[in-house]
């Protein structure tokens, strides 16, 4: 957050609402928060807001203020984050303006939350085991109860699963119910491929993560003075000594050939490591080398511009230049190399979704785009816990205030951030109106450099300041997310069980269609092979303006034959809503493929976009 | 009947708390004597969702579940999975 807010535009001058920010309450469910960091201090913060009914039961030697208003642990004997996890989250989404916060003088800058004003409550389901999801169920049962005004929660299944098994899509339910608006992480599948996104629900709000333009590397030298590039957060010196360099294969005595080449635990030689950087095959080597006591190592990795915490001088490079030491090691008798500290470059090329970042389409149902959005998740300096070590590798004794991690857990707290200062400027806004404000003023992503296009990002990379002023929102009603089930499948009685009141589905509800949800994405999944026409539906509510008129836009895409009616919506006041329908028509597509073009409502000051995505994932 | 290992947590979700007087932990506890048919579930209804939205998780076999799921008001019935930090 020493950039990630920058790279936004959102830097610290930006207008706020300060007296709203500060009865602001975000919820964080996630594995605690160390409550003496300083990014939770609660130095002039007055009294918590009243509409706050919690309380702080976190547990043995915990204790609450007036920034971090309230605490509940499940499962466990303290609410005290001992993985860095929560820390880390819960200050990037409301943690206080700390200066001069690095790692181990990497990152350097001013750590922030999107609302420092804010307050926190922090609900902690997980251990170093995991979280259960019956504890995760019952924290979205008190944060609603005690009355938070956004929920995130960076945490998900290994799948995505049908709603009414998912304790994420129940307990966002029923938060959105109440006016409280859910951002869920999308998941670091993303290697997996397509359908990978496991938060899917339609009411809330899913975030991928993206690059921002600061990004680590590191470098090696070898003896032949040639030097590579790849990525570490290496906050280690060598002090411009080259030290000698041995292969995995090379260093063990126990292990066998596939397992010596990864440094898979237990199979380095101590005695055959010692003052030696070590040759990994895989990227988790690192850890084998630490409890080796290896001087530092060399890892092969696949996943390019993300940089992870080692505890030992160590750097990850792409295959080809890890095949480059490779031979060098395997053509020298005295084969030596030195490892430099990381440092810091520009990129130019952000933002990039991260190869890790799970990926659409949406497989329980396809016709809701997910992701949808993307936010910064890639090399994220914010607050810790002191009782973790960096690195996660439990051999690394170091201990910091502040650090660097990545993971769409990283992304999703700066969404939420954004999400509650929007809404210390639209109190009144409904979660779906937050919602389409952060989706539809988002900065479009270059899909030269995301070449999973809208299943990568979604509608985009969040824009704050924009988000304030969207225009038009493309809101819900009551009784929508409803309908939404119905058309769905979802049957009367289960219907009214889950609404709790009378709520029945339309006579016609087979005829609701997914894909007519008041989203501010437009999906369809089309069958492979056949020429298609689709048709949407929408209904934008004008919050901008009162008297405007805004004109539809279309981005060209020579394959999709796009036509709006009407194509002009005038306003005579706030609050005025107008529909339109959208006819998408193309030829046929094959099997697993998708198309995507964009709508934007414009009335000269605000520009509403929205992508349109047609697929044929089944 | 079911052996005590072959539990294990479940969810019973059940929808929103119902208006008006509602005791959602005798409800929950009720069920659950149905299910088991004996009257001392304490030791196998491990928490009450009540104060949003309704519904408990509870210690059951499969069989179990399966039983509690065919019951009036319930939405659905599924284990407790782990979920992990992203």
């Amino acid at each position: 957050t020493t950039r990630s807010w920058d790279f936004m535009g959102f830097n610290e001058t930006v207008k706020r609402n300060l007296t709203v920010e500060s009865d602001v309450i975000v919820g964080v469910i996630d594995s605690g928060i160390w409550p003496e960091s300083e990014s939770f201090s609660d130095e002039g913060f007055g009294p918590p807001p009243k509409k706050w009914k919690g309380s702080c039961k976190g547990g043995q030697n915990f204790t609450c203020n007036n920034k971090l208003v309230g605490a509940q642990v499940y499962g466990q004997d303290s609410a005290r984050d001992t993985e860095g996890h929560g820390t880390h989250t819960a200050s990037t989404a409301a943690g206080n303006n700390v200066e001069d916060v690095s790692f181990f003088g990497l990152a350097k800058g001013t750590a922030r939350g999107g609302v420092p004003s804010a307050r926190i409550a922090a609900y902690k389901v997980c251990s170093e085991e995991g979280c259960a999801s019956a504890d995760i169920l019952a924290a979205f049962d008190d944060a609603i109860a005690d009355g938070v005004d956004l929920i995130t929660i960076s945490i998900g299944a290994d799948s995505s699963s049908e709603f009414y098994q998912d304790p994420i899509a129940i307990g966002a339910f029923h938060a959105a119910e109440k006016g409280i608006l859910v951002m869920q992480s999308a998941g670091n599948s993303g290697t997996s491929g397509p359908q990978s996104v496991i938060s899917v629900a339609p009411w809330k709000l899913t975030v991928a993560a993206s690059t921002m333009d600061r990004l680590f590397i590191d470098k090696v030298v070898l003896g032949n003075g040639e030097t590579l590039t790849g990525f570490s957060i290496n906050s280690f010196s060598l002090n411009r000594t080259k030290f000698p360099l041995v292969y995995g294969l090379q260093a063990t005595s126990d292990c066998d050939e596939t397992s010596a080449r990864i440094c898979e635990i237990g199979c380095l030689n101590s005695s055959l490591v010692k003052n030696k950087i070590v040759l990994c095959d895989e990227f988790g080597g690192q850890e084998e080398a630490h409890v080796a006591g290896a001087l530092g190592s060399i890892l092969q990795t696949s996943i390019d511009n993300v940089s992870f915490v080692v505890p030992l001088p160590a750097l990850a490079l792409s295959i080809d230049n890890y095949d480059s030491v490779k031979s060098y090691l395997s053509s020298n008798e005295q084969p030596e190399a030195e490892i430099l500290k990381s440092e810091t470059i520009e990129d130019s090329a952000a933002p990039v979704v991260a190869s890790f970042s799970s990926r659409g389409p949406n497989l329980i149902v396809p016709e809701i785009l997910k992701p949808d959005i993307s936010a910064p998740g890639v090399d994220i300096l914010a607050a810790y816990s002191p009782a973790a070590s960096p690195s996660s590798i439990a051999t690394d004794e170091r201990r910091v205030k502040y650090n660097i991690i990545s993971g769409t857990s990283m992304s999703c707290p700066h969404v939420a951030g954004v999400a509650a200062y929007v809404k210390t400027f639209h109190p009144d806004w409904s979660p779906s109106a937050i919602k389409s404000a952060l989706m539809t003023t988002a900065f479009p992503m270059d899909p030269s450099n995301n070449p999973d296009g809208e299943f990568a990002y979604g509608s985009g990379h969040v824009n704050p300041v924009k988000a304030i002023n969207p225009g038009l929102v493309y809101d819900t009603v009551k009784g929508d997310n409803i309908r939404f089930l119905c058309s769905i499948g979802y049957g009367e009685g289960t219907i009214r069980q889950i609404s709790g009141d009378n709520s029945s589905c339309p006579e016609n509800s087979e005829n609701l269609l997914p894909r007519d949800f008041n989203y501010p994405s437009l999906t369809a999944a089309v069958p492979a092979g056949d020429s298609f026409t689709v048709n949407f539906h929408r209904t934008v509510t004008n919050v901008g303006v009162a008297r405007s008129t805004y004109n539809v836009e279309l981005s060209s895409n020579s394959k999709l034959d796009v036509k709006v009616t009407p194509e002009v919506l005038s306003f005579k006041s706030l609050k005025e809503k107008k529909s339109y329908n959208v006819t998408v028509t193309g030829q046929a597509l094959g099997n697993s493929s998708m198309l995507s073009t964009s709508l934007v409502w414009s009335d000269g000051t605000h520009s509403v976009r929205s992508p349109i995505v047609i697929h044929t994932y089944e | 009947g079911a052996v005590e290992e072959d539990r294990k947590v479940y969810i019973a979700y059940l929808g929103s708390l119902p208006g008006g007087e509602y005791f959602p932990s005798s409800h929950h506890s009720s069920m659950l004597q149905a299910v088991f048919k004996q009257s001392s579930v304490a030791n196998y209804l491990i928490r009450s969702y009540s104060r949003s939205f309704n519904g408990f998780a509870a210690k059951l076999s499969d069989e179990e579940a399966k039983k509690l799921a065919s019951m009036k008001g319930v939405v659905s019935v599924f284990p407790s999975k782990v979920y992990y930090l992203q």
